[in-house]
């Protein structure tokens, strides 16, 4: 199963939070990454609770398309 | 289902394979191939022929780091990932999975290419979970077919299936029960640019009505709209045909139960098709309590089935069913909806499920479920008589003309270019 690093890799990685810069490290806030978890729980028909429990831990795990889920998070598409 | 924003304009598109899986044979890699492609010839006129040399899409089976920026993660995790139209539309398949036919064992390739080839033809991830679309592998499927989500996609960019039987320039919306249920067939106008909306794309309203066609009031005259232009024969008086209706309407919008409101002044109207459906006009303060006279738009917006009205900065939601049936924390400020401008002209929701808001000589497309003007290019607001209206040339200071601008400047397009696909930008299109 995903660890929280491993999950922010996921969620970075299909659109759902914007990747980090280069070599810089990356502070964010608790509630950008539950909004996150929250947006891929809606996404993939799980219960939304912005936890990294169990269902969605293994839902990270499936083989899957590599093409984002959220194409343009970053802009503003993805701001509510 | 959700659409990226581009797609192909031609419907004839090429394919090859450039590099094949080492542990299938070729000859079962090209079946598979066309029949994952022949997954959405079903249900569109679309069609791919194999060919060498350029080709429109590319299909490559490649290991770990290939040359795009994306590189594969071996066996599992990610399995395939393709490109948009305007990105290329090539499809590339991680060659360490254990790819497999007609089989439960490894990766089905029918499967993930089926669902690929839907990205390369400018379909995003569904979050239907039944859909082909979905971002999951789902298993081998030995009676594969498309999701209705699927289909009503591909068809949002492609148009329905038709019958070849030839062109098709018929007009039957002005007589009653000529509807044959294929309306949207796309039809190509003969002479689409010849027609005054190009020379004032402003309008009144705009609206679907409950038979699918779209129309577009101005003055005293209407429009029938086809898929990248006005229909032919057109422009109309609204008085022949909408009888009893003045010209100069404010705002319009066909809800659920068929009949279209009509809104000009302080009076509204209600028809069921071309028939007024009762004693009209009425006043709005009556049958519409809370809403102002001489509004700029309305429609009924797909995010909860509400009727939304527009006037100047502001907006109100109107819900029938509840009492009040508009609340007291409305009017509010336009800005709510994020990029769109104050002082609107008209507003609806087009068949690809985008609402569109139209001011003055363009228009704005918005995002419901980001709940956001589109991010994408050529940026809105775009030229409604070029891309709405078939106007070859739009009325100079209109924006958004070039359906090739910015291309090169974000990240999945300098991708592309570093990957070097042979793809000709000619056969691709942002869609309005």
């Amino acid at each position: 199963a995903p660890s929280d690093s491993n999950a922010l890799l996921y969620l970075s990685q299909f659109g759902y939070l914007a990747p980090s810069k280069g070599n810089s490290s990356h502070l964010m806030d608790e509630k950008t990454y539950r909004k996150a978890i929250e947006d891929f729980q809606a996404f993939a028909g799980l219960e939304v609770t912005g936890e990294l429990d169990s269902d969605t831990q293994k839902t990270m795990v499936l083989p899957r398309c590599g093409v984002k889920d959220k194409v343009g998070t970053g802009d503003n598409r993805a701001k509510r | 289902y959700a659409l990226q924003g581009s797609r192909w304009k031609v419907k004839d598109l090429t394919y090859k394979i450039s590099k094949y899986p080492s542990k299938l044979k070729r000859a079962e890699v090209d079946k598979e191939i066309q029949r994952a492609f022949d997954v959405w010839t079903g249900y569109t006129d679309l069609t791919f022929t194999p060919k060498s040399g350029q080709v429109h899409i590319e299909i490559r089976f490649e290991y770990g780091e290939h040359g795009d920026g994306d590189p594969f993660d071996g066996p599992g995790g990610t399995l395939a990932h393709a490109y948009f139209p305007v990105f290329g539309g090539d499809a590339h398949f991680d060659a360490s999975e254990a790819w497999s036919i007609n089989s439960y064992k490894g990766t089905n390739l029918f499967q993930v290419a089926a669902h690929e080839f839907g990205h390369s033809l400018g379909l995003s991830h569904s979050d239907v979970r039944q859909a082909l679309m979905a971002p999951f592998y789902r298993g081998y499927d030995p009676v594969f077919d498309l999701d209705t989500d699927d289909i009503e996609g591909i068809q949002a960019l492609y148009g329905k299936k038709t019958m070849k039987t030839g062109p098709r320039f018929g007009d039957d919306d002005d007589q009653d029960g000529g509807f044959d249920g294929s309306h949207d067939v796309p039809s190509k106008t003969p002479s689409s640019a010849d027609h005054s909306l190009c020379d004032d794309p402003k309008f009144d309203t705009i609206f679907n009505s409950a038979e699918g066609y779209t129309y577009v009031f101005k003055g005293e005259k209407y429009w029938k709209l086809t898929e990248n232009s006005v229909a032919p024969g057109y422009p109309k008086l609204i008085s022949d045909n909408w009888i009893g209706l003045p010209g100069n309407i404010d705002a319009s919008f066909t809800y659920k139960n068929g009949k279209t409101y009509f809104f000009k002044g302080s009076k509204y109207w209600r028809y069921k098709g071309k028939r007024v459906d009762g004693l009209y006009p009425k006043e709005i303060s009556e049958g519409f309590t809370g809403i102002p006279d001489d509004l700029d738009a309305s429609m009924v917006w797909s995010g909860n089935g509400k009727i939304y009205f527009f006037k100047g900065s502001k907006f109100w939601r109107f819900d029938p069913s509840q009492r009040p049936p508009v609340k007291s924390t409305y009017p509010k400020p336009i800005s709510n909806w994020d990029g769109v401008p104050n002082n609107l002209n008209a507003v609806f929701q087009w068949t690809n499920g985008y609402t569109y808001f139209f001011k003055d000589n363009a228009y704005y497309r918005f995002n419901d479920r980001a709940f956001a003007v589109d991010a994408t290019t050529p940026a809105f607001p775009r030229s409604s008589a070029y891309w709405w209206f078939g106007c070859k040339e739009a009325p100079s200071g209109t924006i958004g003309t070039s359906k090739s601008s910015g291309l090169l400047i974000d990240e999945e397009s300098s991708r592309d270019n570093q990957f070097g696909s042979a793809h000709n930008d000619s056969d691709t299109e942002h869609y309005r």
